[in-house]
């Protein structure tokens, strides 16, 4: 242990275990976490290469080997792994907060939505062989010329009662699904968005099951293209990817009906609620809370270590250089951001738990609390992504010219946390989303 | 004012009126400080709601005059989320059951956290009548203070959230604090350092040199 850190470590003033249990869920979630890293790091069949020293195309398939990996010693976890937020704690230390293109999009968006969207049928159905990863799903409603504006899909889905079929089509090329994880060369299923349209009329966005790729052989399936959408800023391992529809046909039962129906005969039945249909994304939102107060407290951990660890300059003429921690300025820049890792910590708690606590009731038919989430979860996403995006830029300042240089971690967390500014909703447009609740208040 | 009275809790104090301002603001109170960012959030939400009515009033149909009060809307929201914060980190610290050493680090964290946002958006406190100049001048000087209380913990409350290695994927980030020799190690795994002489020395460099 280098000197300097040390004499940090030992001039604390508050029992570390008391805090540590804190933030990791108390005494035994701590422990489960504890082992969970300790058989990840053990096992050598997830060591690799540095991953800042390969190419795009190694990358994704390096990745991609430790994803399948992943699938194939879940079984093997026992007792441990005992839940999907002990199992998602287990991806993480594998894949590195890097995409792992068999759960991320499809147990963050594919499965989440069955489980709020689809019929006890439509479960049955998908449900099952999606959590056993006998298909790979993604989540498509972004399209090329159309994001957070929902109802500005231009995605087609029209019923025909001839064949209790509907005809899901792209019909311009600013429609074709543009930006799902996972979507271009990995997934087999989407859920799609599309526009309803029965007997003429057009009833909004709904979910519609579709299978993009042929089982057997992993083709793409008639009538649909799809690819991946090129290098981007970060996520690189990830196949993010478009997908065109051109007049493909599926039966009645791949629109997901929890809520909302299409009878054989055309007749529409309306969900009792309307943005019942944007559950998923509320979850979603909620979640990212949670990586925000994540992803600044691990922006500060690099910068405050090293700045414990870097000496610079000389304060008085032949006096030791200090510590970088010690000079004031360093602190201004980083404490308040070290103390706002905190306000986020609690804040992702209290979102989580809120998310929680509307979703219960609203399987139980009370949706009086929805209009209040949907605002928290706009605001507080925009909010806290906003301050982490710009907290995680000043840390990688606070490490000088090495803060610069990948070794420091810090470009890599910043290009991958910086979509969460932009995805699941743009955050101006979800500031004035919760502006508007205000104002209506 | 019905979604208020229907119980949504996190905006029923847009409702309240605001409380007389107190001509000397004790800084070192923590309710005080989110009562400023109370009426700062309820102050902005009510300026950019004015404003729409005023547009409504001047002809425009809501729609055009949401559209026209949207950067005040936008403000207005990110105040209001930012008491949100402020308050449910205050809250969450006075609830748990904390021994009285831990509790005091993470009210210094709480206070640092409160004092910049206001230090930082001195501006809206004082469009508000909430700060004076002088108020906001003791606000900075607080932050600075407040600095070298939270400097003996800094590093063990990053430590506390228990990031592995693997996962911070960060040579000046590692729990050892064994940067330097580990910095190297990371550089010689560039391709370039494969070779002492790279390929283009002779395609390019070489031709050039004896040209």
């Amino acid at each position: 242990i280098n000197p300097d850190i040390q004499k940090e470590r030992d001039t604390r003033t508050f029992d570390y275990e008391e805090l540590a249990m804190l933030l990791n869920g108390g005494k035994e979630e701590r422990e489960k976490r504890k082992k969970i890293v300790s058989i990840v790091e053990s096992d050598r069949d997830y060591d690799g290469p540095d991953p800042s020293f390969m190419s795009r195309m190694d990358r994704f398939e390096e990745w991609m080997r430790k994803s399948s990996l992943l699938v194939k010693k879940k079984e093997k976890l026992g007792e441990l792994v005992q839940d999907h937020k002990d199992f998602m704690f287990y991806n993480l230390n594998v894949t590195k907060k890097r995409p792992n293109v068999f759960f991320d999009l499809h147990y963050g968006m594919f499965v989440p939505t069955l489980m709020g969207q689809a019929t006890d049928e439509q479960r049955a159905k998908w449900l099952i062989p999606a959590i056993n990863h006998e298909i790979l799903g993604t989540y498509a409603q972004t399209e090329m010329g159309h994001g957070t504006f929902l109802r500005g899909l231009e995605t087609t889905a029209h019923y025909d009662p001839e064949t209790e079929e509907f005809e899901i089509h792209s019909p311009t090329i600013s429609s074709i699904k543009w930006w799902p994880g996972t979507l271009g060369k990995t997934c087999n299923h989407a859920i799609v968005m599309a526009q309803l349209y029965t007997r003429g009329v057009c009833h909004g966005i709904h979910a519609f099951m579709v299978q993009i790729r042929n089982m057997e052989d992993h083709t793409s399936m008639p009538g649909i293209t799809l690819g991946d959408i090129g290098p981007k800023f970060g996520y690189n391992e990830n196949d993010n990817g478009f997908l065109k529809l051109d007049h493909v046909r599926v039966p009645r039962d791949n629109m997901l009906m929890k809520h909302s129906q299409v009878l054989e005969d055309g007749t529409y039945v309306a969900a009792p609620r309307k943005n019942l249909t944007y559950g998923t994304m509320t979850m979603v939102r909620s979640f990212i809370v949670r990586d925000a107060a994540y992803a600044l407290a691990r922006a500060c951990t690099i910068a405050i270590r090293y700045s414990a660890v870097r000496r610079q300059s000389e304060l008085r003429p032949g006096e030791p250089e200090p510590q970088i921690l010690s000079y004031p300025t360093q602190q201004h820049k980083l404490f308040p951001l070290l103390a706002t890792s905190y306000a986020f910590f609690f804040a992702q708690l209290h979102m989580v738990e809120m998310y929680g606590s509307v979703n219960e009731a609203v399987g139980k038919g009370d949706y009086s609390n929805m209009q209040e989430l949907h605002s928290v979860s706009s605001g507080l996403k925009a909010f806290t992504t906003w301050t982490t995006n710009s907290g995680i830029e000043v840390c990688r300042m606070s490490c000088g010219g090495h803060g610069y240089s990948l070794a420091s971690g810090l470009p890599e967390l910043y290009t991958y946390f910086t979509p969460n500014c932009t995805y699941e909703g743009e955050n101006t447009v979800l500031m004035l989303q919760n502006a508007r609740y205000l104002i209506k208040c | 004012a019905r979604e208020g009275s229907n119980g949504a809790k996190s905006v029923a104090y847009i409702h309240q009126d605001a409380p007389q301002m107190r001509q000397y603001v004790d800084f070192n109170d923590l309710d005080t400080i989110c009562k400023l960012y109370e009426q700062r959030a309820r102050g902005l939400v009510k300026f950019a709601a004015n404003k729409v009515e005023e547009e409504v009033r001047n002809g425009e149909d809501l729609v055009g005059a949401l559209n026209k009060v949207s950067v005040h809307s936008v403000r207005a929201a990110n105040a209001h989320c930012h008491y949100f914060v402020v308050k449910n980190f205050v809250d969450e610290i006075k609830t748990l059951e904390l021994s009285p050493g831990l509790r005091s680090v993470l009210m210094d964290l709480a206070r640092l956290y409160a004092l910049d946002g206001l230090s930082k958006n001195s501006g809206e406190f004082m469009e508000e009548g909430l700060l004076s100049g002088k108020d906001v001048k003791q606000c900075h000087q607080l932050v600075v203070e407040l600095l070298p209380k939270i400097r003996p913990n800094a590093v063990s409350l990053v430590d506390s959230y228990e990031f592995s290695d693997k996962i911070l994927m960060s040579v000046l980030g590692r729990y050892d604090g064994n940067v330097y020799p580990n910095l190297l190690e990371w550089a010689m795994k560039s391709e370039l350092n494969k070779t002492d002489v790279i390929p283009a020395y002779e395609k390019h460099i070489r031709p050039l040199l004896k040209r």
